[in-house]
């Protein structure tokens, strides 16, 4: 099962390496950003988006103009397999609400969720699109599971699983991510 | 099968959107660097090491003190799911041979392998040592039948599978590498 490979691979090749890391990371970036911005409602967690479609976009901001791209978060240089300094990081943005009013997030698609729909528009690979939805539904749970499990990693992440049937909404996206952002308070 | 979602996962998240670029990367690189590199039975592919037993080290003049780090290409700067700007590199390193002759090459391991040897010391993650090796040969040959049907890849890599019986000779890795800089002659 695909999508298995796929959470354990997120899991242990990279959210086991940056979330621990991901505090400092944002406390330097406090220190060298303007003042106010990490408040309030904002997050200190690495938002991970999951659309059950895998409808994966490369700039959050081309998918709702409530999102604005602030800056990254410092780079993480690590040695792996070879690479040297092999650079880790992550993007922060500006969620707009209703009123106007803008929370910082440190957000990203579920980079696998792109392995999974490309696999699904090769014949060679061996699954197609009515089986892909499943496999979204399974690197979720699988993820979930694992991350629950997780000491290293505990309370420093919320996975968002977007449901693609509110698409028609340009700001689906901004909302879906500030309802989050509320619960967390 | 997990070696089966891992090697296409790297093809369609990394070697195909490297490998096109590799060329430019390293043509830039001499342009900047001491005059001699890369010539000769140098190679401008990538080697993709593939030990048996998955046992991937960070740091490849680790492994054969007759490898030594020369320095990083170029990165390549690409917005990818969300993260602005994800940062692609590559390690050039210098092989010397039995008489101090060095060649350059870019080469890393497959890191993919990582997760296999990762989730087979994670109970909960479903398959053990005994499958690790199979999995192996399994991922090596998914990867090398994807990358022969590749138009962008062609000709742009060598898979350098590593038998990991000679691991007690001290130069076996950069004696591998050495027999297939030769072989491209
Ligand atoms: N958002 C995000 N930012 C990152 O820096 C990052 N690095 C890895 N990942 C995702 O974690 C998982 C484990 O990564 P691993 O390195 O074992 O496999 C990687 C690795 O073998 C190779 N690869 C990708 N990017 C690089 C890179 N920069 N250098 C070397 N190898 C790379 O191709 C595989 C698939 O990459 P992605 O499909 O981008 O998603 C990976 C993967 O799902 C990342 N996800």
């Amino acid at each position: 099962n695909v999508a298995h490979g796929l959470a354990w691979s997120f899991y242990l090749g990279y959210l086991r390496l940056v979330l621990p890391r991901l505090e400092n990371s944002i406390v330097a970036f406090r220190a060298s950003h303007q003042a106010g911005c990490f408040q309030g409602r904002s997050s200190r967690k690495l938002l991970i988006l999951i659309p059950l479609n895998a409808n994966i976009a490369h700039k959050l901001e081309d998918e709702d103009d409530n999102i604005r791209f602030y800056d990254n978060l410092p780079n993480s240089e690590i040695d792996r397999a070879g690479v040297r300094g092999r650079v880790y990081k992550h993007s922060v943005y500006n969620i707009f609400d209703e009123n106007g009013k803008g929370h910082q997030c440190v957000a990203e698609y579920a980079t696998p969720l792109l392995t999974l729909y490309n696999m699904s528009q090769e014949s060679s690979a061996g699954f197609g699109e009515p089986e892909r939805r499943q496999q979204v539904l399974l690197f979720y749970r699988t993820l979930r599971d694992i991350l629950e499990q997780s000491l290293e990693c505990r309370n420093r992440y919320r996975l968002i699983l977007l449901n693609d049937d509110h698409e028609e909404d340009p700001h689906f996206l901004s909302k879906a991510i500030l309802r989050h952002l509320q619960q967390q308070e």
